[in-house]
């Protein structure tokens, strides 16, 4: 995956950071102080579908056979996480017990063109 | 997409920074609270001491190696459902105790678990923890007993009894799995531990230990899974 610079327009990984006390909610989460969520942003040219792409081997045949045979009907391609990770929470539950667990999927740490 | 269409994030690009960002808190504060199956966000009144999370944080991690270490015991045996499988959630909880009243011989402690947990979690495992501060050298019995509500909620019902022999001030543990289980399993959010010593130091259990001592029950669950049927 590739971060997002200044200067490109091509899909790429956007960061971003929620800090949980500038949302006021570090009063019931007690760890981590923040979540860096991240997300994808960028042009997906069609071309690039697939690039590095999710479950490439038939998504791109697929869409390389659509784009070899009827080009109008193409479809475009997106620009979405490929590879994304838990986040660890210890935070205080309605009843103020104490509650650890992993929530899957929430940190994008890759971009790619589907 | 279809073609000329934008993707679903793309949108965003056209919004001014600061929209951007409102969108982005708006969207991770609703992801956070749905995955945690939380209608809005807690409004803590009782925060739990520093010190007590703490202690009991360092009594888990003791446990675990505790058992981990034992002879002739193959690492984590104790917790037959450790890896459930990718993907799927797993909770650890801390429910530390109210205490309702006390006498000398005798003391009441309520756990209350969060009705989001209990309708949608399997309890994996559950180990209360408590604290004994004994007065003078010897043997001391103390019965632990779990107590449920009955459905009017006005009656306990005893799930199980424990007799043991407490020699010397330390933690000690017991495994009240099968009873969360129960309550989970019955709607209920409650358990109530009663703890009964032939002596006059039931008190003795809570008083002066409210910061690093104090009795909690740390369970472990898994996120309910529906029934599958398979198609080949």
């Amino acid at each position: 995956g590739i971060d997002c610079s200044g200067t490109s327009r091509m899909c790429c990984r956007k960061e971003f950071f929620m800090d949980f006390k500038e949302i006021g909610w570090e009063d019931w989460i007690i760890q981590p102080e923040g979540y860096h969520m991240n997300y994808c942003a960028g042009l997906c040219p069609l071309h690039m579908a697939g690039i590095p792409g999710l479950a490439t081997s038939f998504h791109t045949a697929v869409l390389n056979l659509i784009k070899a045979n009827n080009a109008d009907a193409a479809v475009d391609s997106c620009c979405v996480p490929t590879h994304r990770r838990p986040l660890s929470l210890l935070y205080y539950d309605r009843d103020s017990n104490i509650i650890k667990t992993d929530i899957p999927d929430m940190i994008v740490d890759a971009c790619g063109c589907t | 997409a279809p073609k000329g269409e934008q993707c679903p994030a793309c949108g965003l690009a056209a919004q001014a920074p600061t929209t951007q960002r409102d969108v982005l808190i708006a969207l991770a504060k609703q992801s956070i609270l749905s995955k945690l199956r939380l209608p809005d966000r807690p409004n803590i009144t009782h925060p739990t001491s520093r010190g007590a999370l703490l202690s009991a944080l360092r009594r888990i991690r003791a446990q675990r190696v505790d058992t981990a270490i034992s002879p002739g015991m193959p690492p984590d045996s104790s917790l037959p459902h450790r890896h459930p499988g990718v993907g799927v959630q797993e909770y650890e909880i801390l429910s530390f105790a109210e205490s309702e009243s006390s006498t000398f011989h005798n003391i009441r402690l309520h756990f209350r678990f969060t009705q989001e947990l209990a309708v949608s979690t399997e309890i994996l495992q559950a180990t209360l923890y408590l604290f004994w501060a004994v007065p003078s050298p010897g043997t001391h019995p103390v019965t632990v007993r779990l107590l449920q509500p009955d459905p009017t909620g006005l009656n306990m019902t005893m799930v199980s009894e424990t007799r043991l022999e407490v020699q010397r001030t330390g933690w000690v543990t017991l495994d009240v799995g099968q009873a969360v289980q129960r309550i989970f399993g019955q709607g209920s959010q409650r358990l109530t531990v009663e703890v009964e010593v032939a002596e006059d130091w039931a008190s003795l259990l809570l008083a002066g230990h409210r910061d690093s001592h104090w009795p909690f029950v740390a369970a472990q669950a898994r996120v309910r899974m529906p029934h599958r049927v398979q198609r080949r």
